[in-house]
């Protein structure tokens, strides 16, 4: 998290980090056996990484206190058009993890509620982007083992095309922004999520009630002005989410 | 058929003389003895008769006997002028006896071979009934009917008499006997005119078990009574009640018992009089109701039906227990329960018990938690209610819910309605908010 402040405890109850090969990555609980992500965390050069390899913590907003207390999977479900086969490809980056055990829920862990089928992504709706990513100090990148979170605005999407169109000219080689993403941060930059926290939350709380709008998905270096963070837009897996977990 | 065995006296026969049909050897003396069963005589013809003549068959002879009594003694040929021939008439034996003596001397005439005698003879059976009475003054051989029977006799009786045990007189019914149909009538021989000297009648009424006879006598009653200085007592006429296990009642006099509840399934009436006096004897009619068991008790909880005053042997009762109660008999529970009041006037079981149900634990709720609210624990109506761990997990709509042990012992929210309670998590509310004061 660039530009953000560490999480108090029990602030970010559904905050999962996992642990991929030496990889961070994030994810959220929605449910008392299910883990919601990103497709590129669990994928690896276009292997689904095996669930034995998968370390799952959750529980605390400190790495050295939970770093003896993870789970591995039971299964690992990618989105069946997530295709990225070259790291340019970022469409229908979802994923759900299903653990071997069910979760008792406590303040330390909480599910994060999925979004109403009728939920809007309204431009200016303030999200809280969470993970224990890549973070900063007076410019310079850190890896941090506390959880912290950052207050994103909603980006339009026009205005996030235009920002990567402009990149893609000096950068051809840049994903495409796509309906299944939204944008997410301010024009100055300064605060945005980066490296270790995909997979994460993105949460919007509706008079205080939080629900997942997003997935921490990918960006064009952390936050820079201009630029913006991208993010799956889950409203539009509700269906595949269901599917899911109600075949497995 | 003649009962006959193998060995005992022939049925038919025949009897020759010597050499028969050669002529017959001089100096003979030869006897028969006949013997045919009991109750017959016998018939003996003869076929042939060719003895030398004789006056009074003096020289040869042959001689019929039945017991020493001469029933005939011939001679002589068929076509012979004198009497001596028994010609082909049967001579019938008065007894089951006949004895044949044939005799000769030791001439016989050269001229002429006489051939001796052959004769057939067989049972016949006598007809006993038919026999003039004694002369010792016994009597008839029946005093009122007499039945002949191949090799005996029987006697038999007019209506309203029976055979005495000497099998030949007949005497006026009784009457009595088992009598063991519900209800019945019974009177002394001769009712309501004087008996016959020296009764000893005895009617028995023996009804199924479960079963009170009842006696009720006719107001004319009348057995001769000795009034003594205890009082009037039934020395030489009686009417004695006999029910088992109780001591025997001789009743007398001239005033009828009325209405006896015998409190007994079995009654033996014995009706006595001697050579002498005078009773005009009694009548009654006897009913039959069944025994009655004792009023069953109170069940607590519970319900006997049918609810009647009174309860009769066959009559059946059953118990249910109130909503929320059941039936538990010997520390069982059972389904269903009755009982038959039997002939012994008890009942074949005893009352079971109403003890309240029980639901059992209440199943535990995942996440959550089940208490008490009011009732003996897990007993019919007690209330229990059902809660989530909170803030994490919620009950679907509400935030407790309660549920009631029922009837049909299964724990429900409403009578109607059999409902799992779930703890469904709660999502996105954290326990802490990211608070910022600073603007």
């Amino acid at each position: 998290i660039i530009g953000g402040s560490e999480a108090p405890e029990h602030t970010i109850p559904w905050q999962v980090l996992l642990n991929i090969n030496s990889n961070r990555g994030g994810g959220m609980v929605i449910a008392d056996r299910w883990i919601l992500t990103a497709a590129h965390v669990v994928v690896h050069q276009g292997q689904q990484s095996p669930a034995q390899s998968i370390r799952i913590f959750m529980g605390d907003t400190d790495i050295h206190r939970m770093e003896t207390s993870f789970v591995h999977p039971a299964s690992v479900h990618v989105h069946p058009e997530y295709n990225d086969q070259d790291g340019l490809n970022f469409n229908n980056d979802i994923a759900l993890i299903k653990l071997q055990e069910p979760i008792t829920f406590n303040a330390a862990v909480m599910p994060l509620c999925l979004p109403a089928k009728n939920a809007t992504y309204t431009t200016g709706l303030v999200g809280l982007v969470s993970g224990f990513g890549t973070t900063n100090d007076g410019g310079r990148q850190m890896i941090t083992n506390k959880l912290k979170y950052v207050m994103l605005p909603v980006v339009d999407q026009e205005k996030c095309r235009e920002s990567i169109t402009l990149w893609k000219k000096i950068r051809p080689n840049t994903p495409d922004l796509t309906d299944n993403m939204f944008c997410a941060g301010t024009p100055e930059g300064t605060q945005d999520s980066c490296q270790g926290d995909s997979g994460g939350p993105f949460s919007v709380d509706i008079n205080g009630r939080s629900w997942a709008a997003g997935i921490v998905s990918w960006g064009i270096k952390c936050g820079q002005r201009g630029k913006y963070g991208v993010y799956t837009k889950v409203i539009n897996y509700l269906d595949w989410i269901k599917q899911v977990m109600q075949e497995n | 058929s003649l009962p006959l065995p193998d060995s005992g006296p022939l049925i038919h026969g025949e009897v020759k003389s010597p050499q028969y049909p050669q002529p017959y050897p001089p100096n003979l003396l030869k006897q028969w003895d006949l013997n045919v069963p009991e109750g017959f005589q016998i018939r003996l013809t003869f076929t042939h008769l060719d003895i030398e003549p004789s006056a009074g068959c003096y020289y040869d002879s042959v001689t019929v006997l039945y017991d020493k009594k001469l029933l005939g003694k011939f001679c002589g040929t068929e076509n012979s002028a004198n009497d001596h021939h028994p010609g082909y008439e049967p001579i019938l034996s008065p007894g089951n006896r006949l004895t044949l003596v044939f005799q000769t001397d030791d001439y016989n005439p050269e001229r002429r071979q006489n051939v001796g005698f052959s004769a057939q003879y067989q049972a016949t059976d006598i007809d006993e009934c038919s026999a003039p009475e004694p002369e010792d003054g016994s009597g008839p051989l029946c005093s009122q009917i007499c039945l002949n029977t191949l090799g005996s006799y029987l006697c038999a009786c007019h209506h309203g008499y029976e055979l005495h045990s000497d099998q030949r007189t007949c005497m006026l019914s009784c009457g009595g006997g088992i009598f063991d149909e519900p209800t019945g009538h019974l009177f002394s021989p001769g009712y309501p005119n004087p008996a016959p000297h020296a009764l000893s009648c005895q009617y028995v009424i023996s009804v199924e078990a479960g079963f009170t006879v009842y006696l009720n006598f006719s107001d004319k009653f009348h057995i001769e009574s000795v009034n003594t200085e205890e009082g009037p007592n039934c020395y030489y006429h009686w009417l004695e009640l006999t029910v088992p296990h109780e001591k025997p009642v001789k009743l007398c006099g001239g005033t009828s018992p009325g209405l006896i509840n015998t409190n007994s399934n079995n009654v033996t009436l014995d009706y006595h009089t001697d050579d002498q006096g005078l009773s005009n004897g009694w009548s009654l009619d006897y009913s039959t109701n069944r025994v009655k068991c004792p009023v069953p008790g109170v069940v607590v909880k519970g319900r006997v039906t049918p609810s009647l005053t009174e309860y009769f042997y066959r009559d059946y009762i059953y118990v249910r227990c109130d909503q929320g109660y059941k039936l538990m008999a010997d520390g069982r529970e059972i389904e269903s329960f009755s009982t038959m009041c039997q002939s012994n006037a008890q009942w074949h079981l005893p009352l079971p018990e109403c003890h309240i149900i029980d639901c059992g634990e209440p199943d535990p709720l995942l996440n959550g938690g089940v208490r008490f609210l009011s009732g003996a624990e897990n007993q019919y109506l007690s209330t229990v209610e059902y809660h989530c761990n909170e803030p994490f997990y919620s009950l679907l709509g509400s935030t407790n819910v309660t549920f009631t042990c029922e009837a049909d012992r299964k724990w429900r929210l409403t009578r109607d309605e059999s409902f799992s309670p779930v703890c469904l998590p709660v999502c996105g509310r954290p326990t802490q908010y990211i608070e910022g004061y600073q603007r």
